[in-house]
């Protein structure tokens, strides 16, 4: 059986948001050290990973592995009817085919409890090679946002080409071009606003701007991203969440004919 | 002009 409990209700409303403009029904795999989630887009371009480690639940408790089918848009239903600030549990019993959520208020005279229909779910899993990226780019998420959100009004691809001066998103479409620079900065009074670089070669690697504007959802979740390329081969989005694990997206390049 | 790749040709299939 899994039972998993966080603090606030709000988190995993965050992540929610965070994946369910790419998927629309995942398996939740729980085991002993936590719960993952791999899952790709209908068009299988882009492909969310998820984990959450059982350290950052208190209390945890799962015996054995535990995939829990979920159709994101039914969990969205009965996550609207949670508090930000509820404290929240999750239950499933090993053979059951229900997810049990417990809303309690932090003073814990409200509590509100619901059922969740589970489904088998055949889902395909990709084996991710562990990759040394040639440029791993560390900035605020919420410049990132801001960025895709800008460019995505000049064309929906952008070019991403990164050298050790700096980071260059560029969009060009048929009301013209733009591009946003961002250097290396060592020397910015805010850490959370930093640019910091490390490449072993440049790189330039284009993408379909759609799908980084799905990934900036995750933008709530922490105040940094860290964007990981090697040339001709898919970027990885990642954003870490404090003490708990990783909202990870891939995303397939777009390549010269 | 570029071409939209699929992940299945970079990751395999577990």
């Amino acid at each position: 059986m899994l039972e998993a409990r966080l603090p606030q209700a709000k988190l995993l409303k965050s992540l929610l948001e965070a994946i369910k403009e790419l998927v629309v029904e995942c398996n939740f795999d729980c085991n002993d050290s936590g719960i993952a989630v791999q899952a790709m887009d209908s068009s299988h371009v882009a492909l969310v990973a998820l984990l959450l480690r059982a350290d950052g639940f208190d209390p945890y408790r799962c015996d054995r592995n535990l995939p829990l089918g979920i159709n994101l848009t039914s969990l969205n239903k009965i996550l609207k009817c949670a508090g930000n600030e509820d404290i929240l549990t999750i239950k499933a019993s090993d053979d059951g085919d229900v997810l049990n959520l417990v809303f309690e208020s932090k003073d814990s005279d409200r509590i509100s409890e619901y059922e969740l229909k589970l489904m088998d779910i055949d889902s395909e899993h990709l084996g991710i090679p562990d990759t040394q990226y040639d440029a791993v780019v560390s900035m605020s998420s919420g410049e990132f946002q801001r960025i895709c959100r800008d460019l995505s009004q000049i064309s929906d691809s952008i070019v991403i080409d990164v050298t050790k001066e700096g980071i260059k998103f560029s969009a060009s479409g048929e009301v013209g071009n733009g591009s946003v620079t961002l250097k290396q900065s060592g020397s910015v009074d805010r850490e959370d606003e930093a640019t910091t670089i490390e490449l072993q070669q440049a790189v330039s690697l284009t993408f379909s701007l759609k799908y980084f504007q799905y990934f900036t959802k995750a933008t709530p979740l922490s105040s940094r991203v860290v964007l990981s390329m090697s040339n001709d081969v898919p970027i990885l989005v990642e954003y870490k969440l404090d003490n708990l694990g990783y909202v990870r997206y891939y995303l397939a390049p777009k390549i010269g004919d | 002009s570029t071409k939209q790749s699929t992940l299945g040709s970079f990751f395999g299939k577990n």
